[in-house]
């Protein structure tokens, strides 16, 4: 009853990774640098919003995550992100969609929030809000992880390596999941 | 998809989402991630809240509001009403496919982590400081 903060990685895709050891050690670090990167900002005094986006930031960077860096690849072959960010108090929110070179969608989401007069932007009118609030866009192929590319790729066609089709695990998608 | 929620010394709650989506998604499709009162709400009276999930069912839902909602108008605990939105609310809209889970938290530090998949990355931190990760049950 004394929790100030809680994070998540994502549900429901964890039957589909058959982790090592050293995976799921690997997420339990990522979730745990999230969880004190906003503890930190919580003990400093700091507001829930800081906190939220200090603990959002480490799991977009982290390329275990569908997010930011690690995004999954859209039929185009490209990440896209969306994001959404609310304040409790004053029950102000702001969100960014469809974007593709913006570094951190959970800050835009914040700039959008306190920045604009809307609740959400998309696509490039939310990038171009980013730009225009100083935000340096970055290519898109710097979200881009190698295990996302070698599932796109099988996804696209059936010539993935051998050892992506040796794995029982990774069935391909269902047709259903294309979108 | 990743998100977070917390509360601050002055007991203000705070919530947020991000995602890159659904694998393979065409036509500009946008799940519920970036939809306030689907994938993220915050109400300090009630709870932060972040989901994950088959988004097209959080939205039909629009689960996160549900879950304050639902504290909101019969006094639900932040676990007994994240708990019901996601194991009883959820299955029921559309087809019944709809799954995920969510994260709450209220102002008092109570937390919720229901989910209707194998499992969930999901953790908390104590105001000591104490951290938990969990992915199962």
């Amino acid at each position: 009853s004394n929790v100030v903060l809680v994070v998540h990685g994502g549900a429901g895709s964890i039957e589909e990774v058959d982790m090592t050891d050293e995976e799921e050690a690997a997420y339990r670090t990522q979730l745990a640098e999230a969880l004190r990167a906003g503890y930190d900002v919580i003990e400093g005094g700091g507001s829930s919003l800081d906190a939220v986006e200090a603990a959002i930031q480490p799991l977009e960077r982290a390329r275990l995550f569908n997010a930011g860096r690690g995004a999954v690849f859209t039929n185009a072959g490209m990440a896209e992100h969306d994001a959404s960010i609310m304040e409790g108090d004053s029950l102000k929110a702001g969100a960014i969609a469809g974007t593709k070179h913006l570094p951190h969608p959970i800050s835009a989401a914040r700039l959008v929030m306190e920045e604009s007069e809307h609740v959400m932007l998309a696509r490039q009118g939310a990038e171009a809000f980013a730009l225009a609030q100083g935000v340096d866009l970055v290519p898109n192929s710097s979200f881009y992880t190698p295990e996302r590319r070698e599932r796109f790729l099988e996804t696209l066609t059936s010539d993935a390596s051998p050892e992506v089709k040796a794995r029982p695990e990774r069935p391909g998608p269902q047709p259903d999941a294309l979108g | 998809t990743v998100g977070a929620v917390a509360r601050d010394q002055t007991g203000t709650l705070a919530a947020g989402t991000s995602t890159g989506g659904t694998s393979g998604k065409r036509w500009g499709r946008i799940g519920d991630s970036p939809i306030i009162g689907a994938g993220t709400y915050a109400d300090s009276q009630t709870a932060g809240v972040s989901a994950t999930g088959w988004g097209e069912y959080f939205i039909r839902g629009a689960v996160a509001h549900e879950v304050t909602a639902l504290m909101d108008h019969t006094d639900a605990s932040v676990q007994e009403a994240a708990r019901t939105v996601i194991n009883e609310r959820l299955p029921r809209l559309g087809d019944g496919r709809g799954s995920g889970g969510v994260i709450a938290l209220d102002a008092e530090g109570h937390v919720a982590t229901p989910f209707i998949t194998p499992g969930m990355f999901r953790g908390w931190i104590t105001e000591d400081g104490t951290v938990t990760v969990r992915f199962y049950d």
